[in-house]
């Protein structure tokens, strides 16, 4: 058998930078933890739907019992182990580039099957 | 797989025909018009091949059921991009047919040629995007097309499962699709 030849190669995130690269200073974040700039990575969690609207207005850099939802909301939402914790495979997700539409639909709650 | 709220979907009688178009005031140098449609034309015809909708282009831009264009920043529709990388494209839900794609993207058709390590795989977009614009919304599952994000260099266009039973579960089967032949395929190349 020869050997597969891998024509495409998917970068590290080190090699290029990411919009969102300032994030992974939140990594091992979880309830309690008070980081710089984490009102900033909750208003990237309201633009995707996983925080509501009528607190953009007064995000703070405490990650919250309201944040930590969001994030199990976020992990469950796209497949990672739910740990409500901003681990490596979340920051990793969070930092991708990805499509600007909301996972959770304004007003409405998207189906599920 | 997931729907938008209230289920949206193209409401015209089965077999259907969508037009799209290209804004002309609105594409990029950095890729020739023919490499744009032709990778375009790939992606609707993924969708095309599992569900009775066919996708013809239209020079007619003003009455495309599907208009597509490249915008930087804020273009208008409360969505803006945000320069290289972060959100590459955007699309919305039945039956709006609007199809935006960030203009500040390295956008490529063959990873040979445009050698930038932030080069975005313009199929692998337009395949997600046109998902949604038939109203699919974001799954969960990390390998179907439907998922969120894609890394740079990346290429992800071929309909999974998961994209498959979504869609048609919005339009029904393409008569000349056999998910058994698919599921066998899908399973022998894993294998």
């Amino acid at each position: 058998r020869t050997t597969p030849i891998y024509q495409d190669r998917t970068l590290p995130a080190k090699n290029y930078t990411y919009k969102w690269q300032n994030f992974e200073k939140f990594l091992d974040a979880s309830r309690g933890s008070q980081v710089s700039d984490m009102s900033e990575l909750k208003k990237y969690f309201h633009h995707f739907g996983y925080l509501k609207v009528e607190e953009e207005m007064n995000f703070t850099d405490l990650f919250d019992e309201k944040f930590e939802l969001a994030v199990n909301k976020y992990q469950a939402k796209l497949g990672l182990p739910v740990t409500g914790k901003l681990d490596s495979n979340t920051t990793d997700q969070i930092m991708s580039p990805r499509c600007g539409v909301r996972d959770v639909p304004k007003m409405l709650h998207a189906t599920r099957h | 797989y997931a729907f938008f709220g209230g289920q949206p979907r193209w409401d015209r009688s089965i077999p259907m025909t969508l037009t799209y178009a290209f804004s002309p005031a609105n594409l990029i140098t950095s890729l020739s018009l023919q490499d744009i449609r032709d990778a375009c034309k790939r992606a609707f015809g993924h969708w095309a091949s599992v569900i009775p909708v066919r996708f013809v282009e239209t020079d007619d831009y003003g009455f495309a059921d599907i208009k597509i264009g490249f915008y930087r920043g804020d273009h208008g529709d409360e969505e803006a991009f945000d320069g290289v990388l972060g959100i590459l494209g955007h699309a919305f839900s039945p039956e709006s047919g609007r199809f935006h794609l960030d203009a500040a993207e390295t956008w490529a058709v063959d990873f040979q040629v445009e050698k930038s390590d932030e080069a975005i795989d313009l199929e692998s977009v337009a395949t997600h995007e046109i998902g949604h614009l038939l109203g699919l919304a974001h799954t969960s599952v990390k390998e179907a097309v439907m998922y969120p994000s894609l890394k740079p260099r990346e290429k992800k266009s071929d309909l999974k499962l998961d994209d498959i039973r979504g869609i048609q579960a919005l339009y029904g089967s393409n008569p000349n699709f056999s998910i058994q032949n698919f599921s066998e395929s899908d399973l022998s190349s894993n294998y």
